[in-house]
C-alpha cells in the first residue's frame, strides 16, 4: 500500500499539470477545494459542470465550514462519477475524511482524495492525454502515481 | 544482456504499466 504522505506530496506535483488558476503548490493551499474542483472540470467538463463549479466558493479565508461545504462537493461528485460514469464503487477505505482536510491541512486524507480524482483522470474519456502528461512526469513521482492507480484497482468494485 | 532487462528495470516496469492503462478500452470499468 502506497504511503499516503508520500502519494500526496506526489499527487501535488501532478495536480499542478492541470494549471488550475488557483494555486496548488501546498497542502495548504488545496484545502479549499476550488484547484481540486477546477481539475475535475478539465477531467470531465460535463460531469463536472460550469453550474457545479460555480458552487465552489473561491474566497474561503481560513473559514475551515466554508472549506469543508467545498471539499464535501468535490468528494460527492466525485464518488457519484464513479458509480454513474465509470460504474464502479468507491471502497469505504478510500474515503477522505474532510473535516481533517479542512481544519488540519492532513496530508493523509488529502492524499485520498487526490487519488480518487487521479482515477477520474486515467478514466474519463480523455485519460489517454492524461496518461500520457503523467507519463512526463519524475520519475520517482510516476513510481507513486503508478502504485496508487494499482491501489485503486484493487480496490474497485463494479 | 542489457536488453534482457529492459522490461525489468524501472522506467520499463513504468512504461509497461502506463502503455497497458493506454491500451485500456475508455470508460470500460477496470
Amino acid at each position: 500500500e502506497v504511503n499516503k504522505t508520500v502519494l500526496c506530496e506526489s499527487l501535488i506535483i501532478w495536480l499542478q499539470t492541470f494549471s488550475t488558476p488557483s494555486p496548488c503548490k501546498t497542502v495548504h493551499d488545496l484545502t479549499s477545494g476550488v484547484a481540486m474542483a477546477q481539475a475535475l472540470h478539465q477531467i470531465d467538463p460535463s460531469w463536472f459542470n460550469e453550474a457545479w463549479l460555480s458552487r465552489i466558493k473561491e474566497d474561503v479565508g481560513d473559514n475551515w465550514r466554508l472549506k469543508v461545504n467545498n471539499l464535501k462537493k468535490v468528494l460527492q461528485l466525485t464518488v457519484d462519477y464513479y458509480n454513474e460514469v465509470l460504474a464502479q464503487q468507491v471502497s469505504d477505505v478510500l474515503l477522505p475524511d474532510m473535516n481533517l482536510i479542512a481544519e488540519h491541512a492532513h496530508p493523509v486524507h488529502l492524499g485520498m482524495l487526490l487519488q480518487l480524482i487521479l482515477g477520474c483522470a486515467i478514466k474519463c474519456e480523455k485519460k489517454h492525454e492524461y496518461i500520457q502528461i503523467i507519463m512526463t512526469l519524475e520519475e520517482s513521482v510516476q513510481h507513486v502515481v503508478m502504485t496508487a492507480i494499482q491501489e485503486l484497482m484493487s480496490k474497485e468494485t463494479t | 544482456d542489457p536488453n534482457m532487462k529492459a522490461g525489468t528495470t524501472s522506467e520499463g516496469v513504468l512504461a509497461n504499466f502506463f502503455n497497458s492503462l493506454l491500451s485500456k478500452k475508455t470508460g470500460s470499468p477496470g
